[in-house]
C-alpha cells in the first residue's frame, strides 16, 4: 500500500536549514494499523505529510499503492492522492464556509463520484455526531470538528488513511469509539497509519514505529496486551 | 479571582437554538489549580470563553477580579481582560504572521507595556521551545505551537489563566513540563483554570469540576494520590 524508502525532508537553506527527516525507510503494508509515537517536533507530522503525498520529500522516494510520488506532475499526484489516502490532518483544517457534511462529502465530489450517503451516515452515527450534520466548522466543540475530519477521511475507503493524532481533541469515552473504527477499517484491508501520543490508541494498533529527531528510533510489534 | 454566576449560553434563535451552558455557578479563588472536564460537546471551551470575557453570556453575570462584565462596553471589557486574563486556545491561535516569539511579546505590547523578556526566556527554555523564536507559528510542528500558546497566557503574570487542553498535542513527557509549570503559577497566586481530557493533569489540580451537557455534573476535591 505504502513505501517510505530513505526519505529526507530539510526546510529553509543554508545555516536556517531544519532536517525535519532524515533518512525515513517504512513499508505499510494492507490491511494493518501502525502507530507513530515520538516527543513533539520529531517529525510525526512531517512523515505524514510526505506520505500522502502532500509535499515533495528533499531526498528518497514514496509509493503510494505502487506509483512513485517522484517525477509526477501536480494532477498525476492529486489524482492519485485523490483515489488512494485519506487524511485527518493534526488540525482537522475543514473549509469554513462548507456546513460539517459538505466537507465529509468533499472528497467524493473532487474525485468526480457520488458521495455513499449511507457511508456517511453510519459513519457520523458511530461517531456520535448524528444532527450536526449542516452545523459550519464554528459552530462546533474542538472534539465534534475531529470526528467530522475523521468521517471525512474514512467516507470513501481510502486504501491508505493517515491520522495526525485523531483523539487529541476528545474524551477517553469518545477516543475509544474512534479507535474502534479504526481496527475495524484495517481489518476489512486498509492501510491505517495514526500518529498519536495517547497509549490507548497505540495499544490497539499491531506495530509502533518511533520516532525521534526525524529518525526511526525503534520498531516494535506491540503486544497483545 | 473569578466569579461565574447562574451562566447560561444559547446559540441560534427559535427551532435551531442550542444550549451549550444551562445555569452554571462557579467560584474560582487566586492561587487555586482547577481542572474542567466533560464529553467533547460538553461545554468546556465556552466555559472558558466566557469566564475570559471574550463572548457575552445569554444570562448569568461573570465577575473578572471584582468586575462584573455584564453592561460593560467592549474597550472596558478588552482592558479588563488584557490586565487579568490570560488564555490559551484549544486552536492556539497564533497570528500567523508575527513569530513566535512576537506572538508571545503581544500581550505585553497590547496592554502598553515592555514584555518583560527574561520571564519569557525562562517560560521557554521551561517549555523546551529555545531557539525557535524566530520561526513563524506555520513552520513549527503542533506541539511546538501550543508550548508558544502557552507561554503568551504565562508571560504577563494574568491573575487569571484559562487553558484549554494546553497538553493536547504534547508528547507525555513535555505535557508533564507543563504541569509542573501551572501548578507552580497557582502556588505563586494565580488562578488557573484547565479544561482537559487527560487523567495526568487533572490530578495535578486541587479540584475538578464536571461537565456534562451545558451542567455541573459534579464538584470533586482531587484525590491527593
Ligand atoms: N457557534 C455555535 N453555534 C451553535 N452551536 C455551537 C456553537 N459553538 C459551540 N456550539 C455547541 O455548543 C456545545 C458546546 O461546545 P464547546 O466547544 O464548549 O464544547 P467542549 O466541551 O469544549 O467540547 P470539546 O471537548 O469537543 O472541545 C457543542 O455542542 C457545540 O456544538
Ligand atoms: N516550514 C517549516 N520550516 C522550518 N521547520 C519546520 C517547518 N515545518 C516543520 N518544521 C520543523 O520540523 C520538525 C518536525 O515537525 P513535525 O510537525 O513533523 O513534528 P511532530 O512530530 O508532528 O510534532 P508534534 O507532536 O508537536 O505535532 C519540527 O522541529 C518543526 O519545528
Ligand atoms: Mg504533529
Ligand atoms: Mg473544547
Amino acid at each position: 500500500a505504502l513505501a517510505i524508502r530513505d526519505v529526507s525532508k530539510r526546510y529553509g537553506t543554508g545555516d536556517a536549514t531544519v532536517t525535519a527527516l532524515d533518512g525515513v525507510d517504512l513499508e505499510i503494508a494492507p490491511g494493518t494499523l501502525t502507530a507513530v509515537m515520538g516527543p513533539s517536533g520529531s517529525g510525526k507530522s512531517t512523515l505524514l505529510h510526505l506520505a500522502a503525498g502532500l509535499d515533495a520529500p528533499t531526498a528518497g522516494d514514496v509509493v503510494i499503492g505502487g506509483t512513485s510520488v517522484v517525477g509526477l506532475d501536480d494532477d498525476a499526484l492529486t489524482a492519485l492522492r485523490r483515489e488512494q489516502v485519506g487524511v485527518v490532518f493534526q488540525s482537522f483544517n475543514l473549509v469554513p464556509s462548507l456546513t460539517a457534511l459538505e466537507n465529509v462529502e468533499l472528497p467524493a465530489l473532487l474525485a468526480g463520484r457520488a458521495p455513499d450517503r449511507a457511508r456517511i451516515a453510519e459513519l457520523l452515527a458511530d461517531l456520535g455526531v448524528t444532527g450536526l450534520e449542516s452545523r459550519r466548522p464554528h459552530e462546533l466543540s474542538g472534539g465534534q470538528q475531529q470526528r467530522f475530519a475523521i468521517a471525512r477521511a474514512l467516507a470513501q475507503r481510502p486504501a491508505i488513511v493517515l491520522a495526525d493524532e485523531p483523539t487529541g481533541a476528545l474524551d477517553s469515552v469518545t477516543s475509544i469509539e474512534v479507535q474502534e473504527i479504526l481496527v475495524r477499517q484495517a481489518a476489512a484491508g486498509q492501510a491505517i497509519v495514526v500518529v498519536t501520543h495517547d497509549p490507548a490508541v497505540a495499544a490497539r494498533a499491531e506495530r509502533i514505529v518511533l520516532l525521534r529527531d526525524g529518525r526511526i528510533d525503534g520498531d516494535l510489534p506491540a503486544t497483545d496486551a
